[in-house]
């Protein structure tokens, strides 16, 4: 077989234990919208930036992925957002990191390999100039899912469990497992 | 964290990745995810996008580590996939990659429970995985 598109929605403890067959489903369902919207693109004779960038935003706009819309929150209950991108053939490269208000950062990321002399960008500074490229530009409130506000609840409870129990000079056996993006 | 790689008719391949990071996470912490070179790479042989514990995926250099192992040691993908996340877990780290080669082969390799991934051939046939 020769395949001309692969994806992946992020690894971790994802076991038939812990998943309900609807949630399967609508993480198989996604999947599959992301593969297809890429391959329509070279479909059409388009670039693979362009095949990336299709199957890339149909996983940044669905609150299953840790990406766009449904990222998780960071201590402060942000929505902090990175992206990247390279392609093969020029060894040209674009990205974005610690942003709030770029709906679609890998967009972003493609912005700066094709529009700009930079590799990296951060910050305030990489969504000015998402906005001067025309990208679209949210309410930091549009990355807000109850499902990960919760995550994050539970995350400063342990970390909070765990300071209480390192404080009182007991074993250090809680473990944060929130590491994976 | 999303990624994807893809061929074109032209043979050129791209690879991107996305992220929300990780939960909880301070001090502006940033992963592998945006790391040219760590969660991503692409050159005219493969492209390559990672998953996980970003901070031994930047220390391993990881998504560049799979293309130097095709180019230097004229490894298969998967072979140099395997390789990579077999390196990263000898480290303590966990996580997944994936990656496609110009001749339309690819790798989707890890050493965590699952991965959220899926594959289509140039005929358009879908492939959809979740679990190990």
């Amino acid at each position: 077989k020769k395949y001309v598109l692969v994806i992946h929605g992020g690894a971790g403890t994802i076991t038939k234990e812990n998943m309900t067959p609807e949630k399967e489903k609508a993480y198989k369902d996604k999947l599959t919208e992301a593969l297809k919207a890429g391959y329509a693109e070279i479909q059409k004779g388009k670039t693979s930036v362009d095949a990336v960038q299709s199957a890339i935003v149909v996983m940044e706009n669905s609150p299953l992925f840790n990406a766009g819309k449904g990222a998780v929150f960071t201590h402060e209950g942000r929505n902090e957002l990175d992206a990247s991108v390279m392609y093969g053939k020029n060894k040209s490269a674009g990205a974005v990191a610690g942003v709030h208000t770029i709906k679609n950062p890998i967009k972003a990321a493609i912005a700066v390999m094709q529009k700009s002399e930079h590799v990296m960008l951060s910050g305030k500074g990489a969504e000015e100039f998402a906005k001067e490229q025309k990208l679209e530009i949210v309410d930091p409130k549009y990355f807000w899912t109850q499902d990960r506000w919760n995550g994050l609840q539970k995350a400063l409870e342990k970390e909070k469990l765990k300071k209480a129990i390192s404080q009182n000079k007991k074993s250090d056996y809680l473990e944060i497992d929130q590491k994976f993006g | 964290t999303v990624g994807a790689v893809a061929l074109d008719r032209e043979g050129n391949i791209t690879a991107g990745t996305s992220t929300g990071g990780m939960t909880n996470k301070r001090w502006n912490r940033i992963g592998d995810s945006p790391v040219i070179g760590a969660g991503t790479y692409a050159n005219a042989q493969v492209g390559i996008s990672g998953t996980g514990w970003g901070e031994f995926f930047i220390r391993s250099t990881a998504a560049r580590t799979v293309a130097a192992k095709m180019e230097y040691q004229h490894k298969d993908v998967k072979t140099a996939t395997q390789e990579v996340i077999a390196e990263i877990g000898k480290m303590g780290g966990d996580g997944g990659l994936i990656a496609l080669d110009k001749n339309g082969n690819i790798a989707m390799e890890m050493n965590t429970a699952g991965m959220y991934r899926g594959a289509i051939t140039d005929k358009g046939e879908i492939e959809v995985e979740i679990y190990k």
